[in-house]
């Protein structure tokens, strides 16, 4: 309805500002706690050599993921979600006021913690991952599928505690591919670092 | 806004509904994968033999969850949540309408997997119910005040992670506590079972 082109429309002009100054820019979403946090922490420290970054941490209440991620090296800019259940590409426009966007290449957008409405309000971004954490359980895949539809990426994070939570990896990822049979899945224990050159190559950001 | 009084009318209609046929109802909230369908399991097998019980189960693209609730002995009504990121009072009023509220004591409303609006969409229940997993990690209760300010009772779920997860669980309650200094806060593992007596108790279910 309305809000939702609306949103479509700030979105595109987020996309143009983008490809005017060759940043790419990458929309991260995923469930509660699921570790979107650490894993774009991983590959703000992986990068930074080699691209110049920046993010986009959404928090209710808290600067405590801003903190994090500028800890390994990017600027950040915090967005005021309110009480919003997503972000919205109004909300991305306002941050990128903040930014010099000339001296940036790669802009990373951790979304509000929610796999079902972020799918309906695209951010102008070019592409998104989704991070699920097997500490969710073996349905999460097959409960969630607009989300991946949507998605170039699928990061199964907290391999570490797959056994103890007798979930089966490989389903997760062949869940995941009946859905979208050309989502690159990629497996990670964030915290250690496990698959994010894995990521960063999924994510065409090994080239240069 | 008017969506929202539209809802909190429809809530009022629910309740006065519950409470015509003495029937005590209960809204589970969490994040995906918390544990919510575990724990409302748990209860009603335990409970099963004390109360006629009813669940709600809501969920995008599955029955999953319903076939869980049902095969621990309650009677389940799917609610079709479409691509909403909350349960509002009107899918828990056509709901209702599917039940026989005379036959029945107590009603289990799973939420759908979101701490953020479902805080805005009261749905007539007696009493809000919040599960949340050790796996999220130490940040999450202080990132979600405003879901705790609208309950009375949290689980923290999932404690036999927590060592893995270098999760301080009583630092978790802590927080909670300095939000909602009368909020009873259970400590759980749903898959074993642990803590549910006390959840009972919490939810003054324990009594006859
Ligand atoms: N065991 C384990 N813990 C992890 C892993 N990745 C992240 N964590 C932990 O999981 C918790 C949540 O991680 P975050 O990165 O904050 O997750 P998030 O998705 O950003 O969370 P929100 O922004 O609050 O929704 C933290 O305690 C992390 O240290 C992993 O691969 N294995
Ligand atoms: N290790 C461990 N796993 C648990 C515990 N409680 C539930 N689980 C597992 O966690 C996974 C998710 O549990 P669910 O009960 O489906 O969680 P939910 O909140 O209903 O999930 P959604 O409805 O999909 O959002 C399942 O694999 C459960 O078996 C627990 O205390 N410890
Ligand atoms: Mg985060
Ligand atoms: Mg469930
Ligand atoms: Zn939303
Ligand atoms: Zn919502």
């Amino acid at each position: 309805e309305d809000l939702l082109k609306q949103n479509r429309v700030l979105a595109e002009k987020n996309r143009i500002r983008f490809d005017q100054y060759h940043v790419h820019a990458i929309d991260v979403l995923g469930s509660i706690g699921s570790g979107k946090t650490t894993i774009i922490g991983q590959v703000v420290k992986e990068l930074k050599g080699r691209y110049r970054i920046a993010a986009i941490a959404g928090d209710l209440t808290t600067t405590i993921d801003a903190a994090r991620i500028q800890d390994k090296g990017a600027i950040v800019i915090q967005a005021n979600t309110g009480k919003e259940c997503h972000l919205d590409a109004n909300l991305v426009l306002k941050a990128l006021n903040e930014l010099n966007l000339e001296d940036l290449d790669l802009v990373l957008i951790e979304n509000v913690g929610n796999l079902i409405c972020p799918g309906e309000f695209p951010l102008g971004a070019h592409q998104r991952m989704v991070v699920v954490s097997t500490t969710e359980g073996p349905y999460m895949i097959v409960k969630h599928p607009y989300i991946l539809l949507e998605s170039s990426v699928l990061v199964i994070n907290k391999i570490d505690l797959a056994q103890a939570m007798e979930v089966d990896i490989h389903q997760l990822r062949e869940d995941a591919l009946n859905i979208k049979p050309d989502l690159k899945v990629v497996f990670a224990n964030g915290r250690r670092g496990e698959g994010i050159q894995d990521l960063i190559e999924a994510l065409n950001l090994s080239g240069e």
